[in-house]
């Protein structure tokens, strides 16, 4: 089964 | 003093249309090279990156940086009162915690301002790195609207696959499943009606339809989207704003638990 990340996995916080 | 004006108020109805879905609020950074909004929907799995350039505005003055925290809901009740052909001005004090919303009717007999209240919205930023991308499709907006409202029907998630030939996209679930496919354009007689493709390498990955319906709200911004998709990187979806800008959506592609 497929589950949906979080964008902010992905990309740095500033 | 900030002041940023628009001949017609269609394309600032158009972006908020494109934008209010996944947010209820955003912050608009304005200084003297135009106007930035980035936010991420509420559940944090989509972001939304619009940038309105100052040379795409008929008049445009921002002295100061200034960050406006908006209600996109207030927003869309004031933009409901103007009409397409209205003149629209944004206008700000420095410091201020209102904006104006000015609409001037084409002959210049009706003139109307809306004060809105501002907000402190407390966001995160993200920085997005340069990428690139596996496969970067262009293709007609309305298309791609109508390939994720039709194939929502079926399924949950989407999936994209890209090769040189063409894309496929794919749901399936209780129903069954559907498949559509589109082939690269051959001849290009209508650059709007074309679909391209440029790919390093094929890829294929899953995305969630209920975020790829929002962001076809920007359809009526352009007559065509871009998709670019990398293996295990967000996607982008990026609508042009002619003379002006663009909108870009980021999502996550599902992945295995």
């Amino acid at each position: 089964r497929k589950v949906q990340p979080s964008i902010k996995n992905y990309f740095n916080i500033l | 003093m900030f002041e940023a004006r628009l001949s017609s108020a269609t394309t600032l109805k158009k972006v908020l249309d494109a934008i209010k879905d996944l947010l209820n609020e955003a912050t608009f950074d304005c200084n003297d090279s135009g106007i930035q909004l980035q936010a991420m929907d509420n559940s944090h799995v989509s972001l939304v990156s619009l940038t309105l350039r100052a040379d795409g505005f008929d008049k445009y003055r921002c002295d100061r940086n200034l960050s406006m925290g908006m209600n996109l809901g207030s927003m869309a009740k004031i933009m409901k009162c103007a009409n397409n052909d209205d003149t629209v001005t944004m206008k700000a004090q420095d410091n201020a915690d209102t904006v104006v919303f000015m609409f001037e009717s084409q002959n210049q007999e009706k003139v109307s301002d809306y004060e809105m209240k501002l907000m402190n919205l407390d966001q995160e930023h993200l920085g997005i790195p340069e990428t690139d991308y596996a496969c970067i499709v262009r293709m007609p907006a309305m298309e791609f609207a109508r390939i994720c409202r039709d194939l929502s029907q079926f399924g949950e998630s989407l999936v994209i696959c890209c090769t040189k030939e063409g894309v496929k996209f794919s749901a399936s679930g209780d129903v069954g499943s559907a498949n559509i496919k589109l082939a690269q354009t051959t001849s290009v007689d209508k650059e709007e009606e074309a679909v391209i493709i440029e790919m390093q390498e094929p890829v294929t990955l899953t995305f969630a339809c209920r975020y790829l319906n929002s962001f076809t709200k920007a359809t009526p911004l352009t007559n065509q989207v871009q998709l670019s998709m990398s293996m295990d990187v967000p996607l982008v979806v990026e609508y042009r704003i002619q003379d002006i800008g663009h909108v870009r959506y980021y999502l996550a592609p599902k992945i295995e638990d």
